[in-house]
């Protein structure tokens, strides 16, 4: 099962989410797969992989396999990224089929994997049209926050455009409330009005703000890791419980 | 004075910074252009620029003046945006001196203010770079959390670069701390570790997490309207102070 973590919005829980759902499926003993697919390398430095000789953008300019350079972290595979990735969207711009390289790539490793988790830059470019070309499914973490509503419309026309054209098994499987913080008013209508105005999913968990959750890139750890009993590992735990669930695995 | 407001990681408080620094300084009796150079149009969505006829992407391509695309808000001009901005990366990347387009965009309207401040999206691609290419300030918010500290190498690297290369004026005016939790030790850690590390402004002002910032989106206004007494209004007029004694303006 390929899961893409999507959302163009900066600061959205892109990477948080990509690492504490991939380490809370992989403590549930599922072989995990994660791909960082962002030029910043956030995923990749949060988990330790600082210098890596081989990374995604050599196997997106293909010139690598996603086998060569993988990274072991946490009981899960880490594919790495680095600044490098930035120059790939402008270097396959003129490739023939520029949309499917990554789908090319991770089909050589896909049997090998439960959960194949990609995490995405802020934007909706040729880097995350390849993810969303090769994925089945899709996760949006999103802020209750109005200026992370605006571009909840991009997302779910850009969707639809790449399952018509790129990818006929293309899904959102729902809408990821993040750094959820009880004591707001506004997120509460934010949330109501994505209810009332969006046939998506919202997902029954929700991530709460929790200090831990930002700490833990700064120990090289997952939060499940870092601070196990923490809301942030708690809530993280129970994601993974409803993807497993959701994806029936 | 020509200030841009960068940071490639997502969700540092760019938009918010643009938004309630010019609004501030325009509350100073200051003439100010706000510009909108983020694809995703978050600056003109929040001040009501809905579905603008003319925005920066007919700047970007030289259809259009940034005069002609102006919106009065606030008691400050707006050059919006939306999503056809995302295009013009690609249809300049072949115009001869596609890093100063929106700086002769801008000799035209210079004058005509005391303080321009640009948004810019979260990545250092070519929107990002003719900013810098056109300003003379630059300003960067960042969290102090660890994901944000990792950018900075690039951010410093980028802007030496464009030093050098297109705009020998180009200098950083400061780092902004924003989305401040006093009761958080790692923050602490990340402010010192950046002030012993980096040759780099650090302002004095802070802005502090305030729930009143992230509301102010959803009424249309900057957080200085919105909620005149609220910590964010009082740490964004605090800011205005600090850099009109920096600009000496
Ligand atoms: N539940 C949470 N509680 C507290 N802090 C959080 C939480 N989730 C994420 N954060 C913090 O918010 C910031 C943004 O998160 P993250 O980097 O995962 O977002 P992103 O969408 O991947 O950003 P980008 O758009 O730059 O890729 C980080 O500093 C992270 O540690
Ligand atoms: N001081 C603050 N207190 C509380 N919330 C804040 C504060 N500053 C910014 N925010 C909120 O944090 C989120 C990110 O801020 P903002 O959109 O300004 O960042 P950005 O860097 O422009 O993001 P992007 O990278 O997507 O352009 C927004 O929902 C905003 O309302
Ligand atoms: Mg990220
Ligand atoms: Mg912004």
């Amino acid at each position: 099962m390929i899961i893409t973590v999507i959302n163009q919005k900066g600061g959205t829980g892109k990477t948080t989410t990509s690492v504490n759902l991939g380490c809370a499926l992989a403590q549930t003993k599922k072989k995990v797969l994660l791909i960082d697919l962002d030029p910043q390398g956030n995923l990749s430095y949060w988990l330790g992989v600082t210098a890596p000789e081989l990374t995604m953008a050599d196997v997106m300019m293909q010139e690598a396999k996603i086998a060569d350079i993988l990274q072991e972290r946490e009981g899960l595979s880490v594919a790495p990224s680095d600044m490098s990735l930035a120059d790939v969207e402008i270097n396959i711009a003129s490739i023939e089929q520029r949309e499917s390289v990554l789908k090319k790539a991770l089909e050589e490793v896909e049997a090998d994997y439960d959960y194949i988790v990609i995490d995405c830059p802020p934007s909706l470019s040729l880097l995350t049209v390849n993810a969303l070309t090769a994925t089945e499914r899709v996760i949006v973490p999103l802020q209750m926050e109005v200026l992370s509503l605006q571009g909840l419309d991009q997302i779910v026309s850009s969707v639809a455009r790449i399952k018509e054209v790129l990818n006929d098994k293309l899904e959102i499987l729902g809408l990821l409330p993040v750094m959820v913080d009880g004591r707001r008013n506004l997120s509460r209508e934010i949330y109501d009005y994505i209810e009332e105005n969006y046939d998506l999913n919202l997902f029954e968990s929700k991530i709460r703000s929790n200090v831990r959750v930002s700490e833990a890139p700064s120990f090289g750890e997952s939060v499940l890791s870092y601070s196990p009993n923490s809301n942030g590992a708690e809530d993280y735990r129970q994601f993974a419980k409803e993807i497993l669930k959701l994806t029936k695995n």
